[in-house]
């Protein structure tokens, strides 16, 4: 498994027309000027996985994803993040060597989910990236600024880390 | 339970003592504050660079905290392997060549998992299969990708 | 009391539109949120990058939040000025364009006050009257002062 | 007034003998390795200058700060950090061309404070310093990886900031 795509609609600040990234496994890096867009492809990414909590995507309230550019608009209010899978090696369990998560918010907030186009919900969603050890809980995404507070954690915190790993 | 619990603390403890070894030359290691309490008590962290004495992993300098925590993080794999990682400019505290060891790892470590990293660094965007420049216009973000290793270098935009 | 917090609110506000526009080109301000109920209601912090719409300085990028910190913290000079700062790597996630602003507005303004910054960027160090290297040997620190502008590359100790 | 020396013995990485920093008004920069001292150099200031929060110096507790690698002992195991600060301004309501503060910890974390070589106590050197505006609350330190938090106060925090300022 590995991420293959991912398509960002309406996102932060990608406008309101897919803006396409595809990666390849291994080593892939991303850089660009301060306040460019950089970060907000990887909260892209955790949206689509179905991240609920606005302040790791550092906004207020979820309503905020929604890029707030007048101007831009040629479709609907909405954010809108596709994440293809690699799943040649089936660890997600679905019978197909792509895996597309799709997660579309409106203006009020609705959200809904696919998977390979297919209309589902987040639990399911959780459930299969779970399955995959690709779940949100894994550890895996250090936000920017905040890596030195992982040497940080508190013995009890360290203890806890690794029990809900197991 | 109990026991369970002891096998991952092993593995993790195991793999904590290759990888920072491998990365820095010092050593690093995981402590049970009370084995016979497990679920009350901590984990130490221990941390010893080349030339340095032990430490806390709470009281070293910014920098090395930084490797002390990647490593924990590639450590934990050994439980449940992650098929991908979003680091977003974990090096930023790093002098020039701990960003290279780190980079190094990252590298080598990107043949089991995908590494997806943001880094202003030219250690890390030397080394990456691909490159994603990233610029604005107009507030709003667009995304190009550089096949070969020069990277669009930063211009002010 | 509420005239005393009223004349520093604006002071400050000042001070920011001031250095915030002649460090980006942009613009930023405070805002109270209530006029009539100032001690039970706080303030806004906006900021407006050239060709971006304003945004509070809670969500903007990393990069952007250091520019923004920085012009808070020297804007509130003007209440009580500091006679010396001591910055610990707040250049760490700026880009090379916003480095170098941020190191020239530091240069204009240690005309009044001392700036004591640990840096780990060229254009930081380009602009210091002074540059001490620090390295440690078994552990211990020294320090050697570089009179030159050649920084003391940092080679692997 | 500015930063003229601080001279550090047996503090964190600074081992038993004296360390002697001069600075120059202006820019003046520090660089070096990582682990080097950069940070402690700062952490001396301010442990001079009588900050007793022993996490604004990143150690548990305040006996941490004391030099621990065995083999430089020479002399007693103690902390000291003086900073002399050029006061021909007079900012400092003292009547000397520079200004000498001492603080020292033995190891049993018991703290002595030195005004011109002179014994005093640690609320006199906060008194002083607040005076010529060179206090701890001045906001005119930002430690290692936290100044984007400034701009991430809540609207409470900012104006609390400026008040406590007035
Ligand atoms: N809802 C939104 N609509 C439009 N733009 C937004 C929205 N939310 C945030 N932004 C903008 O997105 C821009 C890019 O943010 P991002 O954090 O991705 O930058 P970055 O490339 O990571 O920069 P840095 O190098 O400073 O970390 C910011 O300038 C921010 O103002
Ligand atoms: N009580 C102590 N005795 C001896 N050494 C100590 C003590 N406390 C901390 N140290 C050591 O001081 C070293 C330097 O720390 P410092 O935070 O100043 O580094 P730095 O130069 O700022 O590095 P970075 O670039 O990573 O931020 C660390 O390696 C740490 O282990
Ligand atoms: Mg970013
Ligand atoms: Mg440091």
């Amino acid at each position: 498994v590995h991420v293959k795509k991912v398509e960002i609609f309406g996102f932060k600040s990608f406008g309101f027309k897919n803006t396409t990234v595809n990666f390849e496994p291994g080593l892939v890096s991303i850089s660009g000027p301060n306040g460019s867009g950089k970060s907000n492809i990887l909260d892209a990414i955790i949206f689509a996985m179905g991240e609920n909590k606005p302040k790791v995507m550092r906004v207020d309230k979820l309503r905020s994803l929604i890029h707030d550019i007048e101007g831009n608009r040629r479709g609907p209010r909405m954010a809108r993040s596709s994440v293809h899978f690699d799943n040649s090696d089936r660890k997600i369990p679905v019978d197909s060597d792509t895996v597309e998560i799709t997660r579309e918010m409106d203006e009020n907030g609705e959200n809904t989910y696919y998977l390979n186009k297919k209309p589902t919900n987040r639990s399911h969603i959780l459930d299969l990236l779970d399955m995959a050890n690709a779940g949100l809980g894994q550890l895996n995404a250090v936000q920017q600024g905040t890596v030195t507070r992982i040497s940080e954690f508190t013995s009890e915190e360290k203890r806890k880390t690794i029990e809900d790993l197991i | 339970k109990r026991q369970t619990f002891l096998d991952a603390f092993d593995k993790v403890d195991k793999e904590i003592r290759l990888i920072f070894n491998k990365m820095t030359g010092g050593n690093a290691w995981l402590e049970l504050q009370n084995e016979d309490d497990i679920f009350n008590s901590g984990i130490s962290y221990l941390i010893q660079f080349p030339n340095k004495p032990k430490r806390e992993s709470t009281s070293i300098s910014g920098g090395e905290k930084t490797l002390a925590a990647i490593v924990f993080v590639l450590a934990l794999q050994k439980l449940k392997p992650s098929p991908f990682y979003l680091f977003d400019e974990v090096d930023a505290h790093l002098d020039a060549p701990n960003s290279e060891k780190l980079s190094k790892i990252l590298e080598e470590r990107s043949k089991e998992s995908q590494f997806i990293m943001v880094s202003l660094k030219d250690s890390v965007v030397q080394k990456a299969k691909l490159i994603y420049g990233v610029y604005p216009k107009n507030g709003v973000s667009h995304v190009v990708t550089y096949k070969d290793k020069r990277a669009p270098s930063v211009k002010a935009s």
